[in-house]
């Protein structure tokens, strides 16, 4: 049985797709097969593996509309065994027909199906809310991953985001555990990144990953070229820390 | 009659609350009378200028139920005329609500009232969607400022709000205008930034404004302290930019 990874935390521009795109990509070429599910209708996690978000003929919407299975929505990425199912903007319809209907929170769930058994990971890339689509992301998963970068706001919101997580566990998701919280975009130069990290140590320690992801440009070019970092660039600081974050999340019970 | 500006973009962490923040701080100590409104469930711009999004006795959310008007939700914040709408994790609720409501998109339009008569702007800063929180944003306002960072992702998503902001003109607000695309967090040593700079304004020209913010920590850390930027550190690169743009703002017309 594979495990089902939600990449989540309603603060934006923390690291979330990053994340999602170079943990995937990591298991994949530790020998895991690997589905990237994008559930944001930015489209990001799809648009940074290559793919058109314009001109695709079936997209995670249509699990969500139950028009199709999600096995007819897996596309092969240019990595070995990362596999995606796609979002675009259509994506947005989701929210707004799910309000009203039963079971709203359970659909992703439901719609995973078989899936989980051919796969070894499946790992969800959330939009920066705590609306449907992500609590059907937090009813679907094992665990819940929060990339963190080391400033004040992103720190504000932290608090909140595992309010929500425990009150996911207790009325939708019992089995609902923390897989971590990864600090993103890590400069030791810079005093307040410093500062916030300490304080993150110290309220949530056992909660903290041991693997930190630096700040590297590296990362943020490799989007335009439509691959993951270690496809990219593979000495890069970036693709390292993102290999040692594979290899801790390795480490953990599935 | 006063400019209502919202500040809008869907891609997550682009500095939409230090822009809403700094602009707003920037007008005041022209001279200029503005009103901040936090539209953010996050409750950020609340937060950065020092309230506790906690202990608030009311908030912007009371202004969407229709159990205040927008007279009684306002706050003094320690910058002169600077005043501000507060928001907290309750307004979450007001983005469901509306969904099944008449008139859904005008309520802050028609609940902002009289304020547009007592101050010469109305600042609002936006959720990174585009639901009903923001939409309610782009019916109310006369003009639209967008903050983008120079990375890629932030420019995929520029397109689509181009999109929605003329869909938004077309059936819910024909006087909306672009105040301008306003490029942040910009350092001129890294290549993809200025790829991405030269790129925007080669697409975009017209709608670029002539102020960019440079990438600047202490803009980062003023939150924490709980001031806009003026007041926390006011020779800064930061201040210095924000305090440019008021002055391109201010040349605008009404
Ligand atoms: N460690 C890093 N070093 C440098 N740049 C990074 C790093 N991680 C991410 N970035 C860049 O920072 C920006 C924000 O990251 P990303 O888009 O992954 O965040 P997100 O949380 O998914 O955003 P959203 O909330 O919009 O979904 C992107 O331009 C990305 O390329
Ligand atoms: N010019 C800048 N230089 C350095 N840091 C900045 C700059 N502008 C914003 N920041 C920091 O970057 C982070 C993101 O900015 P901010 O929270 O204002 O973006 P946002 O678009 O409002 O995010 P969200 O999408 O979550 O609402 C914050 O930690 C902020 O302090
Ligand atoms: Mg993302
Ligand atoms: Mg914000």
């Amino acid at each position: 049985m594979g495990k089902v990874i939600a990449v989540v935390n309603q603060k934006g521009g923390v690291g979330k797709t990053t994340t999602a795109i170079n943990l995937s990509a990591s298991l994949a070429v530790s020998g895991k097969k690997v589905l990237l599910i994008d559930l944001d209708p930015q489209g990001n996690a799809t648009d940074g593996l290559g793919f058109s978000t314009t001109h695709l003929p079936v997209s995670v919407y249509d699990l969500f509309t139950g028009r199709k299975e999600i096995l007819e929505l897996v596309f092969k990425s240019t990595t070995p065994w990362l596999h995606l199912v796609p979002a675009n903007i259509n994506l947005v319809g989701a929210e707004v027909e799910l309000v009203g209907a039963y079971g709203r929170e359970f659909v992703l769930k439901t719609g995973l199906g078989k899936a989980a058994e051919r796969y070894d990971y499946i790992i969800m890339d959330c939009p920066p809310s705590l609306g449907l689509l992500t609590l059907n992301a937090l009813t679907a998963a094992h665990s819940v991953l929060i990339p963190m970068q080391c400033e004040y706001y992103a720190m504000r919101g932290l608090q909140h985001l595992l309010k929500t997580i425990e009150q996911v566990r207790q009325s939708l998701n019992p089995a609902l555990q923390i897989e971590g919280i990864l600090l993103t975009m890590f400069d030791g130069r810079n005093n307040l990144n410093r500062q916030v990290f300490d304080e993150v140590q110290g309220h949530f320690n056992d909660k903290v990953l041991e693997s930190t992801i630096p700040r590297n440009i590296i990362l943020a070019e490799a989007p335009s070229h439509g691959r993951p970092v270690l496809d990219y660039d593979v000495g890069s600081k970036g693709a390292q820390a993102y290999f040692a974050l594979a290899k801790e999340v390795m480490t953990h019970a599935a």
